[in-house]
């Protein structure tokens, strides 16, 4: 199995952390590019944390992501 | 508040402590959730009855990984700790990552503010979007009365008031960057970064990012004061000099250096001047600008002493601006003076002003 690289990193990363915080649902990721599932969940999360929406893991949102938190879904219907 | 407006029926909820982190004294587990319950029930009638066994509305317990709920911990950092909305069974229990390093101070994180969340959920708040408030789920340290406005009006929504309530300070609201009516406390320069500070909060701004990320001063750098009057870098010496009252802190990038705080009168200022205003360090002269109500002072970072021939007048020296300032930067050879909801682009040889700006045009609005 090849190593992950950096990109695969922070796309697994955010792909734990939306479907934990933002009820994205497993299964759903394209497995080479983003999906729009996924980019609509990052949408969701930057206007919650008021940064600059822009669907895309920048900096400042993987930065958020690696923060330490709360475990409750931030805009999830809760379950 | 979590969907249907959940909440306890009663206003005497009950609470079991069923373990103990190693981290700390049981006592000092048993004052953290004490005053984590306190929080809540300073603002609301709820009453909290301990129980030393059976069912207890609110159990807590700390747990790692998987740890009974289906809902597992993930090893240190990341994820701290986890509550469950009012409801029968699981319905308020309040759980706590083991793997965590949980303390009573500023360090790794503090306990009495992790679990003063997580009853917010148990008692029916969901997660806010203000930073600064208690339910904002990102971690951040504070110290004083850790509830805002915001968590005050949503917990006194579900269950009222407690006639007492106006003891209590609340935090103030997290300072919105785009207010038109936005004015700044400070703002220096931080290793290409700039901090601008802005009541208990400070922005920073990284030259290739268009937003600026916004944090409580306190959850940063914990020994110094939550707001600030002045600062100002000196690049040469790599420290930021952050000033508030009397008192003055020097800090080497997110550290306090050691020795500080120290009095402003050590520059050489006179024992009258309780404040400054704003503070800017001129690269081109080595002299750092330090403004007082109406007049300004230069303090020669080389010598180590404030220049002769000072105070003078603001408004002499700078005309255009007014009499006043409340924070200064420099970039080449332009001053940028702010004032109230107003910055000035001031050229600093010409003595002119160069252009009048919003004070926020700094925050990219």
């Amino acid at each position: 199995k090849p190593l992950p690289t950096e990109e695969t990193d922070k796309r697994l990363l955010a792909e734990q952390y939306l479907k934990r915080y933002y009820g994205m649902q497993a299964g759903l990721q394209g497995k080479t590019k983003t999906s729009d599932v996924m980019h609509e969940k990052i949408r969701e999360m930057q206007s919650f944390f008021r940064l600059e929406v822009t669907g895309q893991l920048d900096d400042n949102t993987l930065e958020l992501m690696k923060k330490a938190r709360c475990g409750v879904p931030d805009a999830a219907e809760y379950n | 508040h979590f969907p249907r407006d959940l909440k306890w029926q009663n206003s005497i909820i009950t609470f079991r402590i069923t373990n103990y982190t190693p981290d700390l004294e049981k006592e000092d587990v048993d004052q953290a959730v004490h005053n984590a319950l306190n929080v809540w029930s300073k603002v609301t009638p709820l009453k909290f009855k301990k129980l030393r066994e059976g069912d207890a509305d609110i159990m807590i317990s700390f747990g790692r990984k998987e740890h009974g709920d289906f809902n597992p911990f993930d090893g240190p950092e990341g994820l701290l700790a986890h509550a469950y909305p009012p409801g029968n069974g699981i319905g308020g229990d309040t759980h706590f990552d083991e793997d965590e390093t949980w303390t009573k101070d500023s360090h790794a994180f503090n306990l009495f503010l992790v679990a003063a969340h997580e009853f917010g959920h148990a008692l029916g708040m969901a997660h806010s979007s203000d930073p600064g408030a208690l339910m904002y789920p990102v971690y951040s340290y504070s110290r004083g009365f850790p509830l805002s406005e915001d968590d005050i009006k949503g917990i006194q929504s579900l269950y009222g008031l407690n006639p007492d309530h106006r003891k209590v300070k609340p935090k103030p609201e997290a300072p919105n960057k785009c207010d038109p009516m936005l004015t700044i406390d400070a703002v220096t320069e931080l290793r290409g970064e700039t901090i601008i500070f802005k009541d208990s909060f400070y922005w920073r701004l990284h030259p290739q990012v268009v937003e600026p990320e916004q944090n409580l001063i306190k959850s940063t750098w914990p020994e110094i004061p939550g707001k600030v009057d002045a600062a100002y870098e000196n690049p040469e010496k790599d420290v930021v000099i952050i000033f508030r009252g009397i008192k003055m802190w020097a800090l080497n990038g997110y550290n306090v250096v050691e020795g500080y705080p120290k009095y402003i009168h050590k520059l050489g200022l006179p024992k009258s001047i309780r404040k400054i205003d704003a503070a800017v360090y001129i690269r081109d002269t080595g002299k750092t600008l330090l403004f007082t109500d109406e007049d300004y002072w230069s303090y020669n970072e080389q010598r180590g002493a404030m220049d002769s021939g000072y105070p003078r007048s603001i408004e002499v020296d700078f005309p255009g601006i007014g009499d006043e300032i409340d924070a200064a930067a420099y970039h080449y050879g332009y001053l940028y003076l702010y004032h109230d909801q107003v910055q000035f682009e001031y050229n600093y040889s010409a003595q002119k002003v160069i252009r009048i700006m919003r004070a926020n045009s700094l925050l990219n609005c």
